[in-house]
């Protein structure tokens, strides 16, 4: 069988509306924003301290209301993904 | 191909001659083609002015041989949320890696340290972004630091090439390569640099491989220092270039830095080819800081070539580009590089033409091949979609499969050319199939893009299936991406100048004083002798065929009149030229090749002797700092600390003055009240409370300061209680030691209590507990009374109360 997804409690979140509307969005749901995500604009990185670290589980809970916000356009649980140095 | 240059250059960096893959041009060398990294360098390209960052599990960025080029504004730790990319340190120095691909990089020249970059006037920053939960935020974020100021990033890393993961960049990834090839460097694009796979003994195919396979990132092979197949080695179409590096177990490995300020010769697998192109790469943008993403791939298209790659796949395709998929277009040309870069002018707009989108779902077949065609005009009647000249081709397809091993895939061009998109993998028993995998190929590249594109499908079954179970072809598109005219203009500059390189330009063969004259050219007035002179004979022609039969000569005469003088292109061992005499001259004795008659002018030496490039001499016993390197039979510098060491530079058998030798290393004699620290090399302060010491704390103390004393590993202004300070002979301090059980304080003797515990009645010098002080037999204790022997423990724990009453 495929190897099971590892979920962390880190998110990639895309909200309009720049920097401050994600803090907001973030704040409300209980996340904390840790900034854009590199160079990609209205991308943002969000951590949520209260979930599992690790968990072969997608996220349960109030905070997962977040998907249902107006101002996110789109958002993904962050998966561990195995990279091997060559 | 290859061609030995006399006027190879010296660095003092004490490992530069174990760069083999460097000195290809070398006669002795193993490795019979050249990268021409050191003709680049000679063109004055060395990296100046371009930033290259390492995406992997850090930089130790105090590296002597990285300090100089390191550039904290390449650099990051996405793992630790901070600026500091420094490497996490363990035992089992897990986290070396990208301390090593950024000295292949970036190590300084002539600094007596480790090695010299391929780049070594680059500047050179490092992401650590593996040491850690590895996500697409994480990747993400990575490839896009600083795009406006980083222009190559460095990735030797990639998905399991365990043979059966087919796995790549994530949707936030994906985006991040494309802002990066659209907006990085202002526009011109970001330069993303690959290692292909190392899966090759698990039979793993780098076409599962999302990164390599991306038409952003320039996927670099490797080949041996024999030009063989590393045992590691994955094949794909997806391939553009190879470098060095190791691969058998009896052929060299790669030289760089190493994590704790060491120097490594054990750096292998495609992980080393990666940083290599990238250093080769970044001479072109110094050549020419206007190159795009696209311009890159172009040039080294078209300037790597198989020299002499073995591998049994080597096809021309339809634009005669030489192509494998072992190899790409083979081994990069530093120099050919650099010289197309200068004159380079921007390739036209990239076009991209969904040329076929055919969602018709169709079984494959077992064993028997399903054949799908189609016919494009490559958006003909788009203009702003038309590609003409083909780069990359990307196939995008969605099977399912019960067992997605036992698949082969190839794409047949209107030329032709045949990529093979995937090929079978027994490790890969999955039954997940792909869903919209894009399989690239760059084996098209410059081909005409119009005509009739085939994908061939075959089910190759390994072991026994369930008939009943087939594979089935759901949906395939091609995606075309080129240009709409010729890339290098009809007749553009580059035309016309990359045909003269196919001729061997002025400048790049060695200066001949003297042109060797045509047949038609031979003066009319030649009477005795009127056939071919010998190609070494000079202007003044020669009396007979033989090069001993030249009047004089175009390169350099050997001998002397007595021995009979002939002409020579190159002076044997031995021996040195003398351009202006036009002579052969012995060298030394004891030298085998020489730039002058001096003993202290010798390039290398005869057996049973090594050569000590300080001097330039040929000794028979390496001098003291120095230790004898038996493969390159030359004396290599010890450690700075060592003063004697055998065989490696850090194993030191005598230290310098002011070092001591520990485990075969020499260690720094830190004054007293310091202490030598071996993450920063140098002496830390002891704490004030240590006289010496083996760390900064206060549990760390060897020897307590004066006026402190030493209790329960810890150096203290005063005992506890129940403690008593002793003196211990060859201490410099005393020592608290404990007082007897429930004695609260004692002097000179834990037995000689002064104080006891709540609960416990001094007698004399020791502690009783209260209820129970009585005596085991009165007569005896009266015996002990008379006979004053209340003094002895023994007796007080018999007659507690005869001697308490006592006094």
């Amino acid at each position: 069988p495929p190897p099971r997804p590892v979920y962390t409690n880190h998110w990639a979140v895309q909200v309009l509306g720049g920097r401050a509307e994600a803090d907001r969005v973030a704040a409300a749901h209980g996340y904390r924003n840790l900034g854009q995500i590199g160079n990609l604009d209205d991308y943002y990185h969000f951590y949520h301290s209260k979930t599992f670290k690790r968990s072969t589980w997608s996220s349960r809970g109030p905070h997962t209301f977040l998907r249902m916000d107006p101002q996110v356009k789109w958002l993904q649980q962050q998966q561990v993904r195995r990279r091997v140095k060559r | 191909q290859a061609r030995s240059d006399p006027q190879a250059l010296y660095f003092n960096d004490p490992i530069w001659s174990n760069m083999w893959y460097m000195h290809c041009g070398d006669r002795n060398s193993r490795c019979r083609s050249e990268m021409n990294v050191q003709a680049a360098w000679k063109r004055g390209y060395t990296g100046k002015n371009v930033v290259v960052t390492i995406l992997d599990d850090g930089i130790e960025r105090n590296h002597p041989d990285l300090a100089a080029n390191y550039d904290p504004y390449a650099s990051y730790d996405v793992n630790g949320n901070d600026y500091d990319p420094s490497p996490r340190y363990d035992a089992s120095n897990e986290n070396k890696h990208g301390t090593r691909c950024a000295g292949e990089v970036a190590a300084s020249a002539n600094n007596s340290y480790c090695i010299v970059g391929v780049a070594y006037n680059a500047k050179i920053g490092g992401v650590r972004m593996l040491d850690g939960d590895v996500t697409d935020v994480v990747e993400a974020k990575s490839l896009g630091i600083r795009p406006g100021y980083v222009d190559i990033y460095s990735a030797s890393w990639g998905p399991d090439d365990d043979g059966k993961t087919v796995d790549g960049p994530g949707r936030l990834a994906k985006q991040a390569f494309e802002h990066g090839a659209k907006k990085g460097r202002h526009g011109l694009g970001s330069i993303f640099v690959w290692a292909s796979g190392n899966g090759g003994r698990e039979g793993d195919h780098c076409s599962c491989d999302g990164y390599t396979n991306s038409i952003y990132t320039i996927s670099v092979s490797s080949t041996t220092e024999n030009g063989h197949k590393p045992w590691y080695l994955e094949e794909c179409a997806s391939t553009l270039a190879t470098t060095y590096s190791s691969g058998a177990f009896y052929e060299r490995k790669i030289v760089t830095t190493d994590l704790r300020q060491r120097c490594t010769d054990g750096h292998t697998g495609t992980s080393v080819s990666a940083p290599m192109a990238a250093g080769i790469i970044a001479l072109a943008l110094e050549a020419n800081s206007q190159l795009t993403w696209r311009d890159v791939q172009h040039l080294l298209v078209k300037t790597s070539r198989p020299a002499h790659l073995k591998a049994n796949d080597w096809t021309v395709n339809g634009a005669g580009h030489k192509v494998s998929h072992l190899y790409g277009f083979g081994l990069v040309d530093a120099e050919a590089l650099v010289v197309e870069a200068q004159k380079w002018t921007a390739v036209p707009a990239q076009h991209v033409c969904v040329a076929v989108a055919d969602k018709r779902t169709r079984s494959i077949p077992v064993v028997q091949t399903l054949r799908t065609t189609a016919l494009t005009t490559a958006c003909a009647d788009r203009s702003d979609q038309r590609v003409a000249y083909l780069e990359h081709v990307v196939a995008r397809i969605s099977i399912s499969h019960p067992r997605r091993g036992d698949l082969q895939i190839h794409l047949i061009s209107p030329s032709g050319t045949k990529s093979q998109l995937l090929a079978k993998r027994l490790l890969d028993h999955s039954n997940e199939g792909f869903s919209n995998w894009e399989f690239m190929s760059v084996h098209c590249w410059g081909e005409k893009a119009e005509g009739v594109w085939t994908l061939e499908i075959q089910d190759m079954p390994a072991q026994v299936r369930n008939p009943d179970k087939q594979g089935k072809l759901k949906e395939w598109s091609l995606v075309l991406y080129g240009t709409a005219e010729h890339p290098y203009g009809a007749f553009g500059s580059h035309q016309s100048r990359s045909r003269m390189l196919e001729l061997p330009t002025p400048e790049l063969q060695p200066p001949t004083a003297t042109l060797s004259l045509s047949q038609a050219e031979v003066p009319e007035d030649e009477e005795d002798y009127a056939g071919v002179c010998h190609p070494e004979c000079g202007d003044k022609g020669c009396d007979g065929p033989g090069a001993d039969q030249c009047l004089n000569c175009v390169h350099f005469s050997l001998g002397n009149s007595k021995t009979s003088r002939k002409c020579v292109s190159v002076c044997p061992l031995g021996y040195f030229g003398d351009p202006g005499a036009r002579r052969c001259h012995r060298c030394h004795r004891g030298c085998e090749t020489c730039s002058g008659r001096s003993p202290a002018q010798c390039l290398s030496c005869r057996r049973g002797l090594y050569h000590h490039q300080e001097t330039s001499t040929c000794v028979a016993l390496c001098p003291s700092g120095f230790y004898a390197d038996e493969s390159q039979r030359n004396c290599l510098k010890c450690h700075p600390s060592c003063r004697k060491c055998v065989g490696e530079p850090e194993r030191c058998t005598v230290c310098e003055e002011g070092f001591s030798l520990a485990r075969g290393s020499c260690i720094p004699d830190c004054e007293p009240g310091t202490y030598f620290d071996s993450e920063l090399v140098r002496c830390g302060r002891c704490h004030h409370a240590c006289r010496t010491c083996v760390g900064p704390s206060r549990e760390e103390c060897i020897h307590c300061a004066p006026n402190f004393l030493f209790q329960d590993w810890r150096c203290v202004p005063a005992c506890s209680e129940g403690f008593f300070p002793e003196d211990t002979p060859g201490l410099p301090h005393r020592v608290c030691r404990r007082c007897d059980e429930n004695c609260l304080s004692c002097e000179g003797s834990s037995r000689n209590c002064s104080r006891c515990k709540s609960g416990f009645t001094q007698l004399g010098t020791s502690c009783v507990t209260n209820h129970t002080c009585s005596n085991a037999d009165e007569t005896f204790c009266e015996m002990v009374k008379s006979n004053q022997l209340c003094q002895r423990k023994l007796f007080v724990q018999f007659c507690c109360r005869t001697c308490l009453l006592a006094g």
